[in-house]
């Protein structure tokens, strides 16, 4: 089954 | 000292309506550039990215930037107190703890103030590169809120594909299984009828519906809504408001492990 990502994979925090 | 007079104060309605589902707690920015907000739901699956400009307002005065916390349920059920042809104005002082909303009816014989206290949030923008997607499809919002509604009767998750034929929400659940395709198509009487599909790379990602049904809360804000999408980034849904700005809506995706 597919796993439900967070944002924080794809963008840095500022 | 800040002052923003918005005539159509309706905006300002639908926006929060558009947010308050997913977002709890959120500061809104306040700068020489506009009105302003980013803020993640609790889950830090899907994120709000919001922009009134300050040319849109009638009367847009902000000495030095302010960052107001506020709980988008709280300022929800004040703005419903405006009327739907109220002008809203928002105030607040340099320092202050408080923000004031101010309601004027069309007649101006009924003015309305509300002050609200302000919260001590932390703020935790995400740096948000911009991207060149594979593929960014422009469709009638009131679809795009159709189709998701509609698949989340069968399913949790969609898998949404962009090829040449179209783009394709594909769902499947106990009952069986549902494919919506939307073709291109540019042949219409109004231009905010069209699909209009832009495609680099064919590109296939799955999401949640749950989360993209409350983006679609923002329906009546833009007659059209634009999905980008790249294989490993979240989706983005952009609705754009008319003369302001744009209220836009990432999701990350569903990947195998």
């Amino acid at each position: 089954k597919p796993k439900q990502q967070v944002l924080s994979r794809f963008f840095a925090p500022k | 000292m800040l002052e923003l007079r918005l005539v159509q104060g309706s905006l300002l309605k639908k926006v929060l309506e558009a947010m308050k589902d997913l977002v709890t707690d959120a500061n809104f920015d306040c700068s020489a550039t506009g009105f302003s907000l980013q803020a993640m739901d609790s889950s830090h699956v899907a994120l709000v990215a919001l922009l009134l400009r300050s040319e849109g307002f009638e009367h847009y005065r902000c000495d030095r930037n302010i960052t107001m916390g506020m709980n988008l349920n709280n300022v929800s059920k004040l703005l419903k107190c405006a009327g739907n042809d109220d002008i809203i104005t928002i105030k607040a002082d340099d320092g202050g703890d408080t923000v004031t909303f101010m309601f004027e009816n069309p007649k101006q014989d009924k003015i309305s103030d509300f002050e609200m206290k302000l919260m001590d949030l932390d703020s935790e923008h995400l740096g948000i590169p911009d991207a060149e997607y594979h593929a960014i499809v422009r469709m009638p919002s009131l679809e795009f809120s159709r189709i998701c509604k509609d698949l989340s009767s069968i399913g949790d998750t969609v898998v949404i594909s962009v090829t040449k034929e179209g783009i394709k929400f594909s769902t499947r659940g106990d009952i069986g299984n549902a494919n919506i395709v939307c073709r291109q198509n540019t042949t219409v009487d109004k231009p905010e009828e069209a699909t209009v599909i832009q495609m680099n790379e064919a590109v296939s990602l799955t999401f949640a519906l749950r989360y993209l049904n409350s983006f679609t809360k923002a329906t009546s804000l833009s007659e059209t809504v634009t999905i980008s999408l790249s294989s490993e980034l979240p989706l983005v849904a952009e609705y754009k408001i008319a003369d302001m700005g744009y209220i836009k809506f990432y999701l990350a995706p569903k990947i195998e492990d």
